[in-house]
């Protein structure tokens, strides 16, 4: 048996934000520990690792690991049930291939149950190295979300460069070329606003520019995020949700053939 | 031009 409560069931929601425009259907594997996700885009070159730890949940029970397969446009669906200031309890038997969710208001004036098949997804692990990043970046994760949304109606690819003085995005396109460069910041109050640039060695690197937009979608999850990055290696872009867990993306870099 | 590798080329199997 599987069960677990979330207080702030809109998490599920903005976690999906996240996820759905990336991968349609993907592996949520149950442990006692935590519930976690890991897959990849339909062209393989980004990689999304999900993980929310059991003590994030009000009630958490988990008899036994289990791999539990949804499509997630069909769970989108479903969440749309819920009101963002639901409860939310997952439910999922052993013996059954369909799981539950039951969403309630805070005021326990409203419940609902919803039931959805689950389904078998063929997926492959991989084994992701614990790297040391040559830079590390934080930021707000507003800022980053502007910046590759604008950036994106200039040009396809982005090319993130690190140095001591900051984070460097540059596109070009028809329009033109584009560089916005974030210097590090640590003078405002709230610590979510600062950027911060922890740097081993200067790095360049060029990516598909659409990828970072879909990461952006996790913005809701976190005030601050961070992008790592190692000489030809994928980027990680984090999203930590406090103590309950995390959402990385790892995206391919593009390589000068 | 420039190519792009999948992920799993980077990670390999655990």
């Amino acid at each position: 048996m599987f069960e677990a409560k979330l207080i702030q069931g809109n998490l599920i929601k903005k976690i999906m934000e996240g996820l759905k425009d990336l991968v349609t259907e993907a592996n949520f594997d149950l442990s006692p520990g935590g519930v976690s996700l890991q897959a990849m885009d339909s062209s393989h070159v980004a990689l999304v690792a999900l993980m929310l730890r059991g003590d994030a949940f009000e009630n958490y029970r988990c008899d036994r690991p289990r791999s539990i397969g949804m499509n997630l446009v069909n769970l989108s669906k479903v969440l749309k049930c819920a009101g963002n200031d639901d409860t939310m309890t997952l439910k999922a038997d052993d013996t059954q291939n369909n799981i539950t969710l039951v969403f309630e208001s805070q005021a326990e004036d409203k419940y609902a149950e919803v039931q959805m098949e689950l389904m078998d997804i063929d997926s492959e692990h991989l084994g992701i190295p614990d790297n040391t990043y040559d830079a590390i970046v934080k930021m707000p994760s507003a800022q980053f979300s502007q910046i590759v949304k604008d950036l994106s109606s200039i040009g396809d690819t982005v090319t993130v460069s690190v140095t001591k003085d900051g984070i460097t995005f540059s596109t070009s396109g028809d329009v033109g070329t584009a560089h916005i460069t974030c210097k590090q910041n640590t003078s405002m109050e709230k610590e979510a606003d600062h950027t911060t640039v922890n740097l081993e060695h200067p790095v360049t690197l060029t990516f598909a520019l659409r990828y970072f937009v879909t990461f952006a979608k996790s913005t809701s999850l976190s005030h601050q995020m961070s992008i790592s990055l190692s000489k030809e290696l994928p980027v990680m872009v984090e999203y930590a949700m406090g103590d309950m867990g995390h959402i990385r993306f790892y995206l391919a870099p593009k390589i000068d053939d | 031009a420039m190519k792009q590798r999948s992920i799993a080329s980077f990670f390999g199997s655990p």
